[in-house]
């Protein structure tokens, strides 16, 4: 027992490891992809891509594109419905997705 | 015994471990497929159309959404400079990034549900490097759970 | 009381990282509690 114990966490180290390398890679790659300036020009989403993601579709959606590190506070909804935006690197940008 | 039974917390704590991991190495496989697919699906778009569509109908990511009621009053401060935002709502919402967006468009292939057509599996692969073609198929079939996946 | 800060801004992160805001915001009855006492004026809302 002892022995085939000793096996099956010295495969899980192994797998584990494989696992950490494929992580940092994955990081890696998302990282390139998003920063390649031709992909940065082609992601983006239409106003009707929003609404279809939103049920029932005619809500109201409201969009925020902010700087890096912009720092978003929710309050305990006792004090009521309340968000707060707070950026150090730039202005944000808060508009409402038109409903047609 | 004694030995036996640190063996078996190793064993569990590794366990533990490479569970979390694959739920990463998961999250990190859709968010690189969904926005190849969403670069792609642009692309044919605009070379469709022959020309890129008006600035002011994109959303460049990133960028998050808050969706409420429409019966919502939403009182909003701006300070001048446009660094500080507070919103007040006399209703629920509910926000999502738009990694979430791009989930709810269908860009990751039904990857995220476990739900993927032999077709979105073809598709979805293709977007991948080959190691981690094995974690794209064992996600078409709902989550990543076998410890010891071969690689390529 | 509990209160969630957050930092957005960034592509792709962690998943999911707005879903325990959503689960705090859609378990409360502030709405309904305000609907019930509809009597007492709701508080001023806080400024900038």
């Amino acid at each position: 027992r002892y022995k085939s114990l000793q096996k099956e966490v010295s495969d899980l180290g192994e797998a584990e490891e494989k696992l950490d390398e494929l992580i940092s890679k994955s990081n890696l790659q998302l990282k390139l992809l998003t920063e390649d300036p031709q992909n940065k020009k082609l992601g983006y989403v239409m106003c009707q891509d929003l609404r279809s993601t939103v049920n029932p579709p005619e809500q109201i959606v409201m969009v925020v594109r902010a700087p890096p590190e912009t720092q978003m506070q929710v309050s305990d909804p006792s004090e009521g419905y309340q968000i707060s935006l707070k950026s150090s690197r730039g202005p944000i940008d808060v508009f409402l997705c038109p409903e047609d | 015994a004694q030995e036996c039974q640190n063996l078996e917390v190793e064993r569990q704590r590794r366990l533990e471990r490479i569970k979390q991991k694959q739920s990463q190495l998961q999250e990190l496989i859709l968010q690189q497929i969904a926005f190849k697919k969403l670069v792609q699906r642009n692309r044919q778009v605009e070379q469709q159309t022959k020309r890129p569509p008006p600035p002011n109908s994109v959303i460049h990511l990133p960028f998050i959404i808050v969706n409420t009621s429409k019966k919502t009053v939403i009182d909003c401060s701006i300070s001048n400079d446009k660094f500080e935002y507070l919103f007040n709502f006399d209703n629920m919402f509910e926000i999502h990034d738009d990694i979430e967006v791009l989930k709810r468009m269908g860009m990751a292939c039904g990857l995220e549900v476990g739900k993927c057509s032999p077709e979105d599996l073809k598709i979805a692969r293709s977007l991948v490097p080959k190691a981690l073609e094995p974690y794209v198929t064992e996600m078409a079939q709902g989550s990543i759970s076998n410890v010891y996946i071969s690689g390529v | 009381r509990s209160r969630i800060l957050v930092s957005i801004g960034e592509s792709f992160g962690t998943s999911d990282k707005f879903q325990k805001i959503n689960e705090m915001v859609s378990s409360s009855d502030w709405s309904l509690k305000r609907s019930f006492d509809q009597g007492s004026t709701p508080k001023p809302l806080k400024r900038l």
